[in-house]
């Protein structure tokens, strides 16, 4: 599940949707800024959760994950893992 | 579905809401739909809903129509695996499948080629379809499930049916569907989940949260065999999905253990292990096997003329070939003929189906508790049908594995994905009649009104089958509920360790943990306690309030069913409710000596016409 530069996908999950979710990108990209430093590349954003709660799925190193984790606004940082047809 | 629905208890010709029910959206979340499958024709339909603000991602050979309103493809990985098609359109087959299940239209005469012939039908044939496409041939990722959740419950589905899951028990906010499912019941939308296909070992279950409805797979009445007549003449009745018409002829037998490939030896070629025996050695024989082999095995052998496995199984699956699963026993005979001759023949016949008395019980695939997460709350929650199930499926998927070159327009899988879509359905159907209920309500009528399931033939008991086999016409009018909300269960996670900041980002409000929030507390329609192997004592105290969602008044007497060993007690022991939405709190206790791993008991409420049934278990932790 690892790229070749040893990102993977992680979910960040924020809780409740914001008052105004049109901004949640705004929040995400200022984070990921933060954390992984300007040159982050757009592409690695995977999703933006925004319509019914708040959050995001982006491709980060294992160390970026800790780091986003201890941000005010996380309740949770982890890999999105493969579930299976049951 | 041809059996599934009347073992239930669910005819056809039901009491429904058709107009309320033809406004009720079904999110399914799965590998698409064939949406050109007869099932879900639109022919009687309406506009959408004015509630729907979902989207149709339309594509190549595939257009929603009035009954699948909605359509959505996520995938976050950017390789597609060969094959697959980045469109709703389904082209494995489960996500037909269990959409049918649910939603799907009558269609008489349904058959996979002439096995299970009946009227296939969804439970709540009149409702609509929104389908997100989370699941690939290779995965059903996280962040697309997600994804899925997060658009659904803005589109206004009124309920989610997802047949998918993790392998390993997670924390509630670590876990995408207990978030998904969270923030879906903030909106009054119910989540119902499969428990899982890890059975029947302990803690296999991933469907943990409270607030989802985990599902396991029982059996129905209706079992397909497959018999198999040697040269001798005997006759062995076998278990398989067998499809194929009888074959014509006795073919040879040949014993995979005798014809091992090149680089293999008889240890491995026994058991057909994967290119262990010599194609063209047992081509147009019928190769027998001292194992139970998946499809997915099959195309390494060539092209014998049919397949014999040995095993214990208690349901049956469908190969690419002639096949048929005989008992050790029968192993252990068709064995012994092969070696008193020089020339052993068999046939093996197109699958019949007998009645099976046992029924229901649940599958040993099907995933177990307890719940590794909170101990102390019940999983899985209730069982309804997922061995041997027919339903659509659609004509651009093989039914078993790619080299099978049938296309039916149904086929019979198994799974608690099956199960699953059964109980959205029964969930749904009892929204139809009680549009305002919550999604705990809604769970709760459909536990507490189960039936009973036999723990002398599911050693686990409850956590193999929850509350019991789901029963729809007592579901959709239980007398009382156990009611929680949001609200109730952010009190819950206090109580598991989340803090207020936590749970403030969760609810977006002032939330503040002020009680300890005691999982014993939680209003949950089944009674769990997990206690260590050095304690033997018991004297646990739960508190639960019932809101009476019938007509006009009615007073309600407890029945307890005490194991031995163990004093229940519930205080008080009656309660009368004088109107609709009437709210009575009660205490339950339970004291002894805990002398077995697992001791059910239950609690019954009864005013003469209803009958609201919780199980009591004690176990000890492992």
């Amino acid at each position: 599940d690892f790229d070749d530069d040893g990102r993977k996908i992680y979910i960040v999950y924020m809780g409740s949707k914001l008052e105004d979710p049109d901004s949640a990108h705004l929040h995400h990209r200022a984070m990921l800024e933060e954390v992984v430093g300007s040159h982050f590349p757009p592409e690695s954003l995977i999703y933006i959760y925004k319509r019914s709660f708040n959050g995001f799925a982006v491709k980060l190193t294992e160390e970026e994950a800790q780091k986003i984790a201890t941000k005010e606004g996380v309740v949770s940082v982890f890999p999105s893992e493969k579930n299976q047809l049951h | 579905t041809t059996r599934s629905w009347d073992f239930l208890g669910f005819p056809s010709n039901v009491a429904r809401m058709n107009k309320v029910e033809s406004n009720i959206i079904v999110g399914v979340f799965d590998t698409g739909i064939w949406s050109d499958h007869p099932s879900f024709s639109d022919k009687g339909y309406g506009p959408p809903p004015a509630k729907w603000k979902g989207i149709c991602q339309t594509a190549a050979n595939f257009t929603c129509n009035k009954k699948i309103i909605g359509a959505r493809v996520y995938r976050s990985n950017k390789t597609l695996p060969p094959g697959d098609i980045r469109s709703p359109i389904d082209t494995d087959g489960h996500g037909t499948h269990t959409a049918s299940t649910v939603a799907g239209g009558l269609m008489t005469k349904a058959s996979m080629n002439g096995l299970g012939l009946g009227t296939a039908r969804g439970g709540v044939p009149s409702a609509r379809i929104a389908v997100y496409k989370v699941c690939w041939s290779d995965e059903c990722a996280d962040a697309d499930v997600l994804a899925a959740f997060d658009d659904a419950i803005a589109d206004g589905v009124d309920i989610i049916s997802l047949s998918v899951g993790g392998k390993l028990p997670k924390p509630y906010f670590q876990h995408t569907i207990s978030i998904g499912a969270f923030h879906a019941l903030k909106r009054g939308i119910l989540t119902s989940n499969s428990a899982g296909n890890s059975g029947p070992d302990p803690y296999t279950t991933a469907s943990l949260s409270p607030w989802l409805l985990s599902v396991a797979a029982s059996t129905i009445d209706r079992k397909f065999v497959t018999q198999v007549q040697l040269g001798n003449k005997n006759n062995f009745q076998g278990i398989s999905v067998n499809a194929f018409d009888d074959l014509k002829n006795q073919y040879p037998l040949i014993y995979g253990g005798d014809v091992p490939n090149k680089g293999f030896n008889s240890s491995s070629s026994r058991f057909c292990k994967e290119n262990s025996v010599n194609p063209s050695l047992v081509k147009g024989k019928i190769l027998v096997c001292d194992a139970q082999l998946s499809s997915k095995k099959f195309a390494s052998m060539g092209s014998p003329a049919g397949v014999l496995m040995q095993a214990y199984r208690d349901y049956a699956v469908s190969y690419p070939l002639p096949a048929s699963t005989l008992k050790l026993e029968d192993g252990s005979k068709l064995k012994s003929y092969m070696s008193s001759t020089k020339t052993p023949t068999a046939t093996i016949f197109k699958s019949t189906t007998i009645q099976d008395a046992s029924a229901p019980f649940v599958a040993s695939f099907s995933s177990r508790g307890p719940n590794a997460i909170t101990h102390d709350i019940l999983k899985p929650d209730v069982s309804a049908p997922g061995a041997e199930i027919l339903a659509a499926w659609p004509l651009n998927a093989p039914i078993t594995v790619a080299q099978d070159s049938r296309r039916l327009l149904y086929n019979i899988i198994s799974g608690t994905s099956m199960a699953c879509p059964h109980v959205t359905a029964i969930a749904t159907y009892i929204k139809t009649f009680n549009p305002t209920w919550s999604p705990a309500a809604i769970k709760s009528a459909l536990m507490t009104t189960a039936s009973p399931m036999n723990p002398s033939i599911n050693d686990d008991a409850e956590f193999a089958y929850g509350s019991g086999q789901v029963n729809p016409l007592k579901a959709v009018k239980p007398g009382l509920v156990y009611d929680a909300n949001e609200s109730d269960y952010i009190e819950f996670l206090c109580g598991q360790g989340y803090t207020t900041a936590m749970l403030r980002y969760i609810t977006g409000d002032n939330s503040t943990c002020t009680s300890s929030g005691l999982v014993w507390d939680l209003n949950y329609p089944s009674f769990a306690l997990s206690v260590t192997r050095s304690q033997r004592f018991i004297n646990q105290h739960f508190t639960r309030t019932l809101t009476n969602v019938e007509k006009g008044g009615s007073t309600y007497k407890a029945t307890v069913s005490s194991p031995q060993g163990l004093l229940i007690s519930v205080n008080p022991s009656t309660l009368s409710f004088k109107a609709t939405g009437d709210k009575k709190p009660f205490a339950l206790t339970v004291q002894g000596t805990v002398r077995q791993p697992i001791i059910s008991g239950s609690l019954t409420w009864s005013d003469g016409r209803h009958s609201v049934r919780s199980p009591i278990i004690v176990y000890v932790r492992s």
